[in-house]
């Protein structure tokens, strides 16, 4: 046995003008999460609690496009997603098209310990999110100013698109594109 | 999105994915993350994270291939990360992952232009790291 070990991630941003200021807070976060992770490790908490805690707390901040800071669709809404798999039994659990619940990850938890399924979506599994009694907030709590703002430019510029952005300065400089449109269309995620 | 995988000290692995998807996505649209197999995905030997483009993410099924990889063809953690990288994401689909072994060990991959959003890992080893991937 190796021992213990984690990693965390915060999204493959596909935006190289990301401003420093943000790589800095990032960078800040997932410290701070991961110092988490590894105290729950030492402890001796299993694999499974440590990666749900450490996805809970990334989740709770808006820094990140998950959680509260998610992003927008179409309507302006806020329609998260997250699942969960203990490695020990291949446990797993899902959820798809969540609106208010606070931590996604939590209930797909509940999901693969507390349903006989593996996923649930929409309003079965917000349902199913009001049975096991998990903390449900308004839509509005998950939506930042900033992503109002990415969304309308979003709008401005495509109204065709969907799951894009507009293209910023990073076009001409980076002209790789992603199924077929350049990358710099893509919001960071 | 976000994510997390870890070995717990008795060697047992687990991964966990949390996202909103992307700006100005379609009312009803599924990504990567809560498909297990493919964003997410933890068995006896690991635990994968993906993040990234979510429709060549499902197509690549990323995560099962890292461990499939592992488990049948005996590459290790590494070997199995960048293999799916470079050969699982055809079509330009662009994306990245974290993952960790049943053995305390620790990778990262992608063919984004970057993690920008960052990421960080640590073992039982004394080793650490944060930072943002280009």
């Amino acid at each position: 046995m190796g021992g213990w070990a984690i990693a965390v991630h915060g999204g493959a941003g596909v935006d190289p003008n990301l401003p420093m200021e943000r790589q800095e807070e990032a960078k800040k976060l997932l410290t701070r999460c991961l110092n988490l992770g590894i105290s729950a490790l030492r402890t001796g908490a299993s694999a499974v609690d440590v990666v749900e805690l450490v996805v809970r707390e990334l989740e709770t901040d808006p820094l990140f496009n998950s959680g509260r800071g998610s992003a927008l669709t179409e309507r302006a809404t806020v329609e998260m997603e997250a699942s969960i798999m203990d490695g020990h039994g291949r446990r797993c659990g899902a959820v798809s098209g969540l609106t208010k619940v606070k931590n996604p990850v939590s209930l797909a938890r509940l999901v693969m310990e507390k349903s006989p399924h593996s996923y649930l979506a929409f309003s079965g599994a917000e349902d199913f999110a009001k049975q096991q009694g998990v903390e449900m907030v308004e839509n509005d709590y998950f939506i930042t100013e900033e992503n109002v703002a990415m969304l309308k430019l979003a709008k401005e510029t495509n109204s065709i698109l969907f799951d894009y952005r507009i293209p910023c300065s990073a076009e001409a400089e980076f002209p790789i594109k992603m199924n077929g449109l350049p990358i710099s269309v893509y919001a960071p995620e | 999105t976000v994510g997390c995988v870890a070995v717990d000290s008795n060697g047992r692995c687990a991964a966990a994915t949390s996202t909103g998807g992307l700006m100005n996505k379609m009312s009803g649209r599924i990504g990567d993350s809560p498909l297990i197999g493919a964003g997410t995905y933890a068995c006896d030997v690991c635990g994968v994270s993906c993040t990234g483009e979510g429709e060549a993410i499902i197509r690549g099924t990323l995560a099962r291939d890292v461990a499939a990889l592992m488990e049948y063809k005996g590459l290790s953690l590494e070997g199995a990360v960048d293999f799916v990288i470079k050969n699982r994401l055809d079509g330009g689909g662009k994306a990245g992952l974290i993952a960790v072994s049943n053995q305390g060990e620790v990778a990262c991959g992608f063919n984004s232009v970057g993690m920008f959003r960052g990421s960080a890992s640590a073992s039982q080893g004394g080793f650490m790291e944060v930072g943002i991937w280009e």
